[in-house]
């Protein structure tokens, strides 16, 4: 395993336990989309379905259990838990999933590698965790709460992102025979979301800064 | 092969 990749897994790992020290901390969820956390762990659990058939190292099994157990313990903080629930944007969270989730189906049904029940839910977790930010973005478009935790685990999904777009490179260029164009393509698209979120957000930091300067 | 490439990844 590369820096890039470690480093990816672990700004992965951190965005999450930024979310949940944030939720546990303020008791409150507000700014933070549940539907990105539900199509989440629907990516998780149909990409990590092989760790019932497979094992490729008590990294990669820790790694897979923990974004599984944390997924599904972040919904129900939002969903059932007594204080955090009450502060969730319900209103405002109204990004219709079917419109991700669907075309991801039948994309994973047409375009990827064998025609098996596993494989293609891997692949359709792959197109779906590209696109799944994007009720969380509109939420932060739409509320205009900027809360700075909750940017912060934007940022450290979109360095994730970035980390691994990095990985692949090295990997292309150090282990030959090394090529996945679903994985590549989708990540790419994955990381240009995550640019206009920057740029949206750099534009609006700066705004708040011109606001507060003293007249 | 490609089918295997990305499965070690997260």
């Amino acid at each position: 395993m590369n820096i890039f990749r470690f480093a990816g897994d672990m700004t992965h790992l951190c965005s999450i336990v930024v979310l949940l020290l944030k939720i546990e901390a303020t008791k409150s969820c507000a700014g933070v989309s549940l539907r990105t956390q539900e199509l989440y762990a629907v990516v998780f659990v149909s990409r990590y379905l092989d760790l019932f058939f497979t094992f490729i190292s008590v990294y990669n099994t820790v790694m897979k259990v923990f974004f599984i157990t944390s997924s599904f313990c972040i919904i129900w903080y939002m969903r059932h838990h007594r204080i955090v629930s009450q502060t969730y944007d319900r209103e405002q969270d109204t990004f219709r999933v079917a419109f991700l989730v669907v075309p991801c189906i039948f994309l994973a049904l047409l375009v990827n590698h064998e025609f098996s029940m596993v494989e293609v839910l891997w692949t359709f977790s792959i197109y779906l965790e590209s696109v799944a930010i994007l009720p969380q973005l509109i939420l932060l478009q739409r509320t205009f709460n900027v809360d700075t935790l909750t940017s912060n685990y934007v940022f450290l999904l979109g360095a994730y992102r970035a980390l691994y777009i990095l990985n692949w490179l090295y990997r292309y260029f150090t282990e030959p025979g090394y090529s996945q164009w679903i994985v590549w393509s989708s990540g790419t698209l994955q990381t240009a979301i995550y640019c206009d979120f920057f740029y949206y957000y750099v534009v609006s930091w700066r705004k708040n800064e011109r606001l507060s300067l003293p007249s | 092969s490609a089918k295997s490439a990305a499965k070690d990844e997260l």
